[in-house]
């Protein structure tokens, strides 16, 4: 899977995801990823966020729209929402992680597997790459 | 007000010392070239839609990532891509799954939102929606790569995993 999410200089957030899915899938199985609200979700009052792992955890906790109600309705910061999810995730079995911008330009990623492709870049930080979980 | 664009290729069990340098490098190239794409398009001032548009689709065409040209095979060998698109302005979103035949499925979620009055199609009326839409077409070969082969004989190989048990590759 592979996503990405961004916030423009206007304040408006997108967020996009595309995969090929799960080796060895059977019976029409779908992921998270073409889940609006599971694996991908944008909104201007809140965050843009693209999600990675296993989808059915993602599907069950609607991860991607918890996390923007969170922020929109509890007034939650970005940091602390997103440790809880991934918590809550590990709590019902699910491996994997997200990437998440708010229109503020607050950027973050979280995942509780050992590794991630991810990266990063702002009109005042240079691009990052990382892979491992210890980058 | 600045711009910022993250980028994921997904998670797993990657491991320092574990991910031969091949793979290594190959995942690091791709995300640079992913970054760039999309960067290029809010440097000059351009929409957060089109910067993550562009930057997927070129994670799509990178082997090296498990979307589009690095998809895995199903059960029966064959390739099913899925995506999703949304705009946070007016939380306009489109989305596609189970499609066989486009080579850049980002774009398609992108048409479904923006020339059809739904937000997620699927299978064969995905794809149909696609060829009469005018989106880039590949066939099976495209999307086909060696390495994806191996994981899924190595996955019928045993029979006592069921295809999510392992949640092994995807």
């Amino acid at each position: 899977t592979v996503g990405a999410v961004a916030v423009d200089e206007a304040g408006h957030v997108a967020a996009a995801t595309s995969t090929g899915g799960l080796t060895a899938k059977r019976w029409g199985r779908i992921g998270d990823s073409p889940l609006i609200g599971a694996g991908t979700y944008a909104d201007d009052r809140a965050a843009a966020i693209s999600c990675t792992g296993s989808g059915e955890h993602f599907i069950r906790l609607g991860l991607a729209h918890e996390l923007c109600a969170r922020l929109r309705l509890c007034g939650d910061e970005l940091s602390i929402v997103e440790q809880d999810l991934i918590a809550e995730l590990g709590r019902i079995g699910g491996k994997g992680g997200f990437i998440a911008v708010t229109p503020e330009g607050d950027a973050r990623w979280a995942f509780n597997t050992p590794g991630m492709y991810r990266g990063r870049v702002s009109h005042d930080l240079e691009a990052q790459i990382a892979i491992f979980g210890d980058e | 007000m600045g711009w910022t664009l993250m980028i994921h290729g997904g998670a797993g069990s990657m491991r320092r010392g574990q991910l031969a340098e091949a793979d290594d490098a190959a995942g690091r190239a791709g995300l640079s070239a992913a970054l760039e794409a999309g960067a290029a398009i809010l440097r000059d001032g351009g929409s957060a839609l089109d910067a993550v548009e562009a930057a997927v689709k070129v994670l799509e065409d990178d082997p090296a990532f498990n979307a589009g040209r690095g998809s895995v095979f199903t059960w029966d060998g064959r390739i099913e891509c899925d995506a999703a698109i949304m705009d946070g302005r007016d939380r306009n979103a489109g989305a596609v799954a189970g499609v066989t035949a486009t080579r850049h499925p980002v774009s398609l979620a992108r048409e479904v939102m923006a020339n059809s009055a739904h937000v997620l199609l699927s299978a064969a009326g995905a794809d149909a929606f696609s060829k009469e839409h005018g989106l880039e077409q590949a066939d099976q070969a495209w999307f086909a790569i060696p390495e994806r082969r191996r994981q899924l004989d190595e996955m019928k190989a045993r029979p006592e995993g069921a295809f999510d048990s392992g949640m092994k590759y995807g």
